[in-house]
């Protein structure tokens, strides 16, 4: 694994999100739910919480987006760049953005599995840079072939604990 | 433009394509954090790969280059 330079964290035990904008490939409900299961992923190994917001701001703001889209790193078209994510911190911090381009889906049919890259560039929201363990969410590559019961690597949780210690199992 | 001896067997646009991703993804030396040379983020783009650090475009290098990815750099600042 690795850690974004010079290893920005959230510093809250809640950090708060909120997702702006859709795709039309999938429900918006679905959507959320997504979104919500990505963040548990990385919620059940560290001591943080994820609260969502409806208006207003939030320290991860979360959207679909097409080419250019106002942070001076433009999307390509369907294809190469899928998405991105900022370091934690205020303003861009944290947030994540999706290339609406692709053609997202929620694994049932061909296409870009928008839990597998939601949980990719919410790491990044969190702290983590790109690890070279292929198999990890954190490998920069897509891989389109993630079974049906995805989930953390070690060598990802490992990274996470790095950043934000365990969470008590209680 | 004559290709560089990186470039390998490949195409100039192959290349022109190569130097616009190592430009993308890789910003700066791991270690030096200096701007490098595009041979220099070849090397890098092969360390982080696990592939040979040869600094020389190769079938392996460009299917990877290929590939759908996330647009957050292998290496930045």
């Amino acid at each position: 694994f690795s850690l974004m330079p010079n290893s920005p964290k959230w510093h809250s035990r809640t950090v708060t999100y909120r997702i702006v904008s859709y795709t039309t490939d999938l429900p918006r409900f679905l959507v959320d739910q997504i979104v919500k299961r990505a963040l548990r992923m990385w919620s059940m190994q560290i001591p943080l919480n994820f609260k969502r917001v409806s208006w207003g701001t939030a320290d991860i703001i979360i959207g679909f987006a097409r080419g250019d889209h106002g942070d001076n790193f433009p999307f390509d078209g369907p294809g190469n760049t899928l998405g991105h994510a900022f370091a934690p911190g205020p303003g861009l911090g944290g947030d994540a953005h999706f290339d609406k381009d692709e053609y997202w889906t929620d694994g049932e049919d061909s296409g870009v599995n928008f839990l597998f890259v939601a949980t990719h560039e919410l790491g990044h929201s969190l702290g983590l840079g790109h690890s070279s363990v292929p198999s990890s969410v954190m490998y920069p590559t897509y891989q389109g072939d993630h079974s049906e019961d995805f989930s953390l690597t070690k060598d990802d949780i490992a990274g996470i604990q790095k950043l934000y210690g365990k969470r008590n199992k209680l | 433009l004559p290709l560089s001896q990186e470039a390998g067997e490949v195409t100039a646009l192959q290349w022109e394509q190569a130097q616009n991703y190592l430009r993308k993804f890789y910003l700066h030396d791991s270690k030096t954090k200096k701007a490098t040379s595009a041979v220099d983020k070849l090397r890098e783009m092969q360390k982080f790969f696990g592939l040979p650090e040869t600094g020389k475009l190769s079938p392996r290098v460009m299917e990877i280059m290929q590939k759908p990815r996330c647009g957050v750099p292998d290496v930045a600042e």
